[in-house]
């Protein structure tokens, strides 16, 4: 799955995301990533987030809006990220998921839940003054 | 140094983050940026969790779910169980930028993204077929049917319900971990 947040120089926020979704799944399923507030959400006077991860469980708690609201309440993109799984963790102690948050100054951060064979979570930025992608990486809560 | 345009994905996925920036760099919409990153990824078919060929279903079939917002407007447009249509991220587009909906899915979203001039083809690859045919002997594991009958975690369907659930709950919200298959 890809999720992306995209902003503009004028501020002006759109996230995106897609997926062929889980593997062997149950014909019909769907998971977080077509689900406004969950997949991703945008907001031009907040930011965006995008999550991924195991679909069934984090499109039960609307991480991505979840994480958006967060800023809007003051907290800078990776503090919304880490509230936003940590939110989940609550109820699920382990379970597969991250999330990418950005507001609408440029900030941005990721967060992600630590599960067995998922410690860390790679992502990538473009953003002024870079002549190509920049990977970046971050520990799992 | 400038903070914005800027463009942040999820996964390594530096081609779609390329093509992203690319459009932002233009001077176009943050709403175009992600589009064309998204739709960068699907061509690309990143790590088979996006776009034709990854991910079958219990039959085997690959379909796709894609969304996408303008956070300066609200609008917004999303499809999911998208069949025969390998660009999800337009469709969906096309479905906030040509309907007053928000969200179709199945194969009435693929009949409307035909009608909006998508191409239809085949989304099943050697690989996807490779992956069917793996599980399929594997006895069809992993599986997400729980409390049927005959036992999922040992057999292939078709599967009935059991009349009464197993220790009397529903299933826990704590799942089996696999990082290679993910939304």
């Amino acid at each position: 799955t890809i999720g992306m947040i995209g902003v503009d120089k004028n501020g002006n926020v759109a996230t995106g995301t897609s997926t062929n979704g889980a593997s062997h799944k149950i014909p019909g399923r769907v998971g977080d990533s077509p689900v406004i507030g969950a997949g991703a959400y945008a907001d031009s006077s907040v930011g965006g987030a995008a999550a991924t991860g195991d679909g069934d469980t984090m499109m039960r708690f609307l991480p991505s809006y979840q994480a958006v609201e967060n800023m809007r309440m003051g907290a800078d993109p990776t503090s919304a990220c880490q509230k936003a799984i940590a939110r989940i963790q609550k109820h699920v102690p382990v379970f597969f998921g991250a999330i990418v948050c950005a507001n609408k100054t440029g900030s941005y951060g990721a967060a992600c839940g630590k599960a067995p064979g998922f410690s860390q979570f790679h992502y990538t930025v473009f953003k002024p003054g870079r002549s190509q992608p920049l990977d970046e990486v971050v520990d799992c809560l | 140094q400038p903070t914005l345009p800027l463009v942040i994905n999820t996964w390594p996925f530096r081609s779609a983050t390329q093509a992203a920036w690319n459009v932002l760099a233009a001077g176009r919409s943050a709403l175009d940026a992600v589009e064309r990153g998204c739709t960068q990824c699907e061509i690309d078919q990143c790590d088979g969790s996006v776009g034709y060929g990854g991910s079958p279903d219990e039959s085997g079939e690959t379909t796709l779910d894609a969304m996408i917002m303008d956070g300066s407007t609200m609008k917004a447009g999303a499809v999911a169980n998208l069949r025969r249509i390998k660009n999800a991220i337009g469709v969906a587009r096309a479905v906030m930028e040509h309907t007053k909906h928000t969200f179709l899915v199945g194969e009435s979203a693929s009949l409307f993204a035909e009608s909006m001039g998508f191409v239809c083809e085949d989304l099943t690859t050697n690989r996807s077929l490779s992956i069917y045919s793996k599980w399929l002997e594997q006895h069809c594991q992993p599986n997400f049917r729980t409390n049927v009958t005959p036992d999922p975690e040992k057999s292939c369907g078709p599967y009935k319900p059991l009349k009464e659930l197993k220790n009397g709950k529903p299933p826990s919200l704590q799942k089996a971990v696999d990082v290679h298959s993910h939304d």
